[in-house]
């Protein structure tokens, strides 16, 4: 897989995406 | 074709949408819904899949009312208040915003996420956690409601109330301000292009 053109990161229980998943 | 839906550009490209591109989905959504409410034909949907929204060929987004959902949650702009599928602006915005953010996560793994630059971020989190108006909001009100401005007199949106928020958000993230419309056009202009020819190349190799 090429690289990205973001960063990604381990997700966070405080992150934006555990508050969305939780929507 | 004339437009492409969301869940085609992403599944065409398979991989998230970037973030210019989130900005402009939004900017140019929440500008054709505020102009629905105008005309008042605002059939206020939660935006339910990336198969709702709609990206056009010059380069304006809209909210395909019936796109993907079931026959039984379509009604026509029409339709009365009571009809259960009518929900407030803010509850637009939430779904828009939700929407956006799993486009900008597209692809990712359930314990992967995504780093967004903070002003987009913040944009996604003021979406979702929209703020009730005092009643006296609908929908292309031009209230001149108080705001808050920064040091270099930049409006600042500190809570979402509407479409206009959002726009003012998304405006205020360029240099010049007063170019939000023209540069959100053009980059979903060329994101339908671009998709286009992507999408016509694959045809051929095929």
């Amino acid at each position: 897989k090429g690289k990205s053109l973001y960063n990604i990161k381990q997700k966070h229980d405080s992150g934006i995406k555990a508050k969305i998943s939780m929507k | 074709r004339n437009a492409l839906s969301l869940e085609e550009i992403l599944k065409l490209y398979n991989q998230p949408i970037n973030e210019e591109q989130a900005w402009a989905v939004c900017y140019q959504c929440c500008g054709s819904l505020r102009a629905q409410g105008r005309r008042g034909e605002s059939s206020k949907r939660r935006v339910e899949s990336p198969a709702d929204i709609r990206i056009w060929r010059d380069g304006a987004v809209t909210l395909d009312a019936g796109g993907g959902s079931s026959s039984s949650a379509r009604s026509s702009p029409r339709a009365g208040k009571s009809e259960h599928s009518r929900c407030r602006e803010t509850e637009v915005i939430e779904s828009l915003g939700i929407i956006i953010y799993k486009a900008l996560d597209y692809g990712l793994k359930e314990n992967e996420e995504r780093e967004l630059s903070p002003p987009l971020e913040q944009l996604i989190d003021h979406m979702t956690n929209t703020v009730e108006a005092d009643g006296s909001q609908d929908e292309g009100y031009e209230a001149l409601d108080e705001c808050v401005v920064d040091e270099n007199d930049k409006e600042v949106v500190e809570v979402v109330q509407s479409y206009r928020d959002v726009m003012k958000l998304c405006a205020a993230h360029l240099p010049t301000q007063s170019d939000a419309a023209n540069h959100y056009q053009a980059v979903c202009r060329a994101l339908f292009a671009e998709t286009m020819e992507l999408y016509t190349f694959l045809a051929r190799i095929k």
